[in-house]
């Protein structure tokens, strides 16, 4: 079982990458200074997943994208669902981030009756009880938890129920799903501390 | 200089100690697992900002949780900006994650008109062109960054105008800020990278 941590680290490295031409060679020193790790790190989670580097030399940029784009499987389409249409899933409707190719907001739910019926950023809001049959239906793998607290657990068996995998939780409440489930909690407020940090060290990486 | 993923782990020790009594001793393996690394990343992390556990026993948790508050500056209060109050600024505002006692959004900002004047969970809109007044009578150091990507770089110039010393930003726009000023950039759609990984293992930590 690998660490989430270490599959976050994935990510970053794949979006440092980016910023590179596909054959230039990058030693596992440099991927490091760009990310804020050490060389040691890098070695030890890419290796985790395979011999990717060039003895000697490094990683070759265009191949070492392509093998964690493979290992974080963002080379296939993920189907979302998203409850709770409000400020922030809206917010997250219209961001290109959840617009690209490998993660597609497939359909969106709420459980006012005010706006179900009516299309928001292309979808059509469902009501909530339509969760389980919409999922199964679509074969929907991930949801999204963007309602009020109180709801989110609720909103969560729905998921369950539905035949998700794994969730991605905004509602600050801790929420119980079943061991088969991946739950992530995003707590945006965390940003602001890695901020406080380097503030009050009055330096910066 | 503190790599800034390592500052970012000490978020996440703090999160897991808080579910702990404030007598408990945990010990670095304890830790490691609860947030999914390595006992030998845990006692490294720690002792980039100094010796607190107890030998052969572990970390007490009261005392590592104060250190961790105290290396973060979470032991003051941080005045923020924020700027750009459409569906996503509207959001953070209302979450209890930015309510706490040590981060307060003080003073909100926008270009719109129609929303200039009105008070918005119980700030006044101000308009974006009294940003840098606004922070230096209030002392304000960080400025959050929640408008349209072609509106972020004069947004993040006004703010370092007004004397921010870290930025955090959520348009989907790569920002130039002086070397001084700390920039963090928020991409939400990073959390998904983590459940892909986790949904296509089959697993999960
Ligand atoms: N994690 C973070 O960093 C972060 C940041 C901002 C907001 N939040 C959280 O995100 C959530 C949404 O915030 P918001 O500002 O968009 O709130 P909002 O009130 O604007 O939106 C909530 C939506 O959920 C719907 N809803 C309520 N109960 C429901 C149910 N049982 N089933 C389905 N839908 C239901 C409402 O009708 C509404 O459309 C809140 O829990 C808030 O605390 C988290
Ligand atoms: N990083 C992430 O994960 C993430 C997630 C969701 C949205 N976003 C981004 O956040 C931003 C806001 O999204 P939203 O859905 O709230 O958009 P929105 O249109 O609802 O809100 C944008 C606000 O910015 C204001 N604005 C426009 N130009 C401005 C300027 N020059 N100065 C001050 N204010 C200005 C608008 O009047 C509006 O109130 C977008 O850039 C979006 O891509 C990022």
């Amino acid at each position: 079982r690998v660490p989430e941590i270490t599959v976050e680290r994935l990510s970053i490295y794949l979006r440092a990458l980016k910023k590179f031409p596909e054959e230039k060679v990058l030693s596992s020193q440099e991927l490091a200074e760009l990310v804020g790790t050490t060389d040691a790190q890098v070695r030890k989670d890419i290796t985790y997943f395979g011999e990717f580097g060039i003895p000697g030399q490094g990683y070759h940029v265009g191949k070492l994208k392509e093998e964690i784009t493979h290992i974080l499987a963002l080379d296939r389409e993920w189907e979302l669902a998203l409850v709770g249409v409000g400020k922030l899933g809206t917010a997250l409707l219209a961001y290109p981030g959840f617009k690209k190719k490998e993660f597609r907001i497939r359909a969106i739910f709420d459980n006012d009756p005010k706006k179900i019926g009516i299309r928001i950023e292309g979808l059509i809001v469902r009501s909530v009880e339509k969760i389980s049959e919409t999922l199964s239906r679509y074969g929907i793998k991930i949801g999204i938890i963007t309602t009020p607290a109180e709801a989110a657990q609720d909103v969560a068996d729905r998921l369950v129920r539905g035949g998700v995998k794994g969730i991605l939780n905004f509602a600050p409440v801790r929420i119980i799903v079943p061991e088969k489930v991946k739950l992530k909690n995003v707590d945006l407020s965390m940003e602001l501390e890695t901020l406080s940090y380097f503030l009050s060290e009055g330096t910066s990486t």
